[in-house]
């Protein structure tokens, strides 16, 4: 069973997928997060953190066994068990496609659409619109999908469910942004379910309330 | 967080670009 | 073994992860790209298509046992084997290191470089001297992690190699651009030892000399 360390500035959805595998599977996972453990844009500048994560990116994971890796996706994959991951051959590619799904066709322009109202970015009308546009064709083909099921792959939570509603949180966060999407109970349903079985993580949604 | 969140790197475009690219390969291939 | 059909339109980058992982594991694979088989921009937007792929994007993947995927990753993984896929925990998390890197480093600052060039987007300054910057960065990441190693992962050649190599083609067809790039030679060894050994599939790299 995997045990290490995962450096990253707290509040960071990368790093829930990581966390969330990790309490799933029973990885050992101790989480940096502040001083004097990890400094966000101090240690990862340093020489010894770039030998190790040469991106200087997080979350970057650190095994106690000294095994290195960085890429939030590839992190979760690692801490999660086989059951996460897929148990079979079309099991473990339908979770890839999902988790793939989050990263392309979600958290684009669910970015675009969010970062502006937390004045990260400038406002730009006819982006915001875009960017509303393909979250709803994105949300609307999840949608779909969980019309007929409980979780994305097979009948069990896996890394497809906990990547792609880690791909939402900011969503969610901004929770009016979703009320304007007029998303179908499908998905709140479905946040709820993935997060449900997990007791130890509920605190890091604390703050959000599905539509 | 919205510091920490300031500071990633997304492809915020990467809609722009699919597009752009399905017009490209759709035009190619008659 | 796996064994289906492969919608994309032609000279596809992201097709061909999949159609090197197939040549390489010995899934059976049809690839449609022409018509009658596959129009593309006409047989993706019918109800039978979306029905299976709901985005309409490709490549996507059924196989004759009517499985169907989409997402490139996804069905690279599906037609790979074990050693490509990374035959432990630790290999198989670090291809998905190197295939998060291809997609979140290579493409986006690859893509905003090349498509001016190609007429897929307009040109504008600021952005292609980020991009070239970007690709840069990236690439001597990779550099420097191919001064030591033949291959990403391990010692042969899996999905990550295969992905990353990809990932570079549009940066290899426009030649002059990887020139300006000054890729030291590891990149452009490694590139050659990935498509080396797989006689069947050099034809689809036939317009490429890497720099």
């Amino acid at each position: 069973m995997a045990a290490g360390t995962l450096y990253t500035y707290p509040e960071n959805w990368r790093a829930f997928k990581a966390q969330i595998a990790a309490q799933y599977s029973g990885a050992r996972l101790k989480v940096a997060t502040s001083p004097p453990a990890f400094t966000f844009g101090q240690t990862n500048r340093t020489p010894a953190f770039l030998s190790n994560f040469p991106l200087g990116k997080v979350p970057a994971y650190q095994g106690d066994d000294g095994f290195c890796l960085f890429e939030s996706n590839a992190i979760a994959h690692f801490l999660s068990n086989d059951a996460l991951r897929g148990a079979t051959p079309q099991a473990a590619a339908q979770v890839l496609q999902w988790v793939s799904f989050a990263d392309s066709e979600i958290i684009p322009p669910a970015s675009a659409w969010v970062f502006p109202t937390l004045g990260i970015m400038q406002f730009n009308k006819q982006a915001t619109e875009q960017a509303k546009e393909d979250v709803k064709r994105a949300l609307t083909v999840l949608n779909q999908h969980l019309n007929t099921r409980t979780f994305l792959v097979g009948e069990r939570v896996s890394l497809a469910d906990i990547t792609v509603v880690c791909s939402m949180l900011w969503l969610y966060k901004q929770n009016s942004l979703l009320n304007k999407c007029q998303i179908v109970c499908h998905i709140s349903q479905f946040i709820s379910k993935v997060l449900a079985r997990e007791k130890h993580v509920s605190h890091l949604f604390c703050s959000v309330r599905p539509a | 967080a919205v510091d920490f969140l300031a500071q990633e790197k997304i492809w915020f475009d990467k809609t722009r670009y699919d597009e752009a690219e399905r017009r490209f390969y759709e035009r190619m291939n008659g």
